[in-house]
């Protein structure tokens, strides 16, 4: 077994201190449309129902296709937040997506924790 | 504007009082500056609604608990490190106002050059439109639109947030939509 050069080591760490890693990762899918199959979609579709725009899917994970109810979602976060409402991921969108933001749901329920995990006796 | 489903909102509204958490800091800006921020951001709203904010004694029983956290911290959302998501708070009459403590809160951006560093009073002020029970604005200028770019200060109430949080609790006697910025009666 190759043991990682230490060098490696501390770029590792320094990448894993970089802001908004997760989101940043989103820019690779710049210009994407219907009908394209992109390696790390299902983490774009996991940010869009985490802030109200995709329902939970119908099958055990989101998958990485560029799907007419993704398409769907797009543009109703492009409309909700003012933007060209395109259907396409593009620079606008983007930039939106990797920008900082409140943790509230767009959709506008946040239901308080407790009522969430209440366990039934 | 928009509401949370149900259209929550405190009642009696009259008087609210909100407290930090004493286990929940952030070291690198001190209290009383952390204190004089959350002061104006309170008075902003309370200058539209009848509302009054004062700071409580005691944090377990104040209605409005506000904490820096960390990753996890067991409320089913947790905060994923430096900027991502800032901060998020919960519909009247929970309470909850959680900032992410792995942010490079800023208090003022003369003295802070980091290039991540966020304006502390301007969440604060968006988080308690939540608290209020507004939801997310489609509006870009208002302070209820969901982002806010690192280095970026967004703190005057604009007509949008106006309208949402007086239709919920009725107008301050004392505001006048004239005292809002130019550029909001512009809008208008």
């Amino acid at each position: 077994r190759i043991l990682p050069d230490p060098a490696v080591t501390v770029l590792t760490a320094t990448a894993n201190v970089s802001p908004n890693a997760a989101w940043h990762d989103f820019t690779k899918f710049l210009d994407a449309g219907k009908g394209s199959q992109l390696v790390g979609m299902s983490e774009l579709k996991k940010y869009f129902h985490r802030f109200g725009y995709l329902p939970v899917p119908d099958t055990t994970n989101f998958t990485d296709l560029f799907d007419k109810q993704f398409e769907s979602a797009l543009t109703l976060y492009q409309s909700k937040l003012s933007l060209p409402v395109t259907g396409k991921l593009d620079s606008d969108t983007i930039s939106a997506i990797t920008s900082p933001r409140c943790g509230v749901s767009d959709a506008g329920l946040r239901m308080p924790a407790a009522k969430l995990h209440t366990t039934r006796r | 504007f928009a509401y949370f489903y149900g259209k929550p909102r405190w009642a009696p509204a009259k008087s609210l009082t909100y407290a930090f958490s004493p286990n929940h800091v952030i070291s690198y800006v001190s209290s009383s500056d952390i204190e004089a921020i959350f002061h104006r951001a309170f008075s902003r709203w309370s200058a539209v609604i009848p509302v009054n904010f004062t700071k409580a004694k005691d944090y377990s029983s104040a209605d409005i608990k506000i904490g820096f956290y960390k990753g996890d911290h067991g409320d089913g959302e947790p905060f994923d490190g430096v900027l991502g998501v800032l901060a998020h708070a919960f519909s009247p009459e929970n309470g909850r106002f959680h900032l992410d403590a792995a942010e490079t809160w800023a208090v003022d951006f003369e003295s802070d050059k980091s290039k991540v560093a966020v304006d502390l009073e301007s969440v604060a002020t968006h988080e308690i439109g939540h608290v209020l029970g507004l939801a997310h604005s489609s509006v870009k200028e208002a302070v209820m639109y969901p982002s806010l770019s690192p280095r970026t200060k967004k703190v005057d109430l604009k007509m949008d947030d106006v309208e949402g949080v007086q239709a919920l609790y009725g107008s301050n006697p004392n505001f006048k939509y004239s005292s809002l910025q130019s550029e909001n009666s512009y809008n208008h």
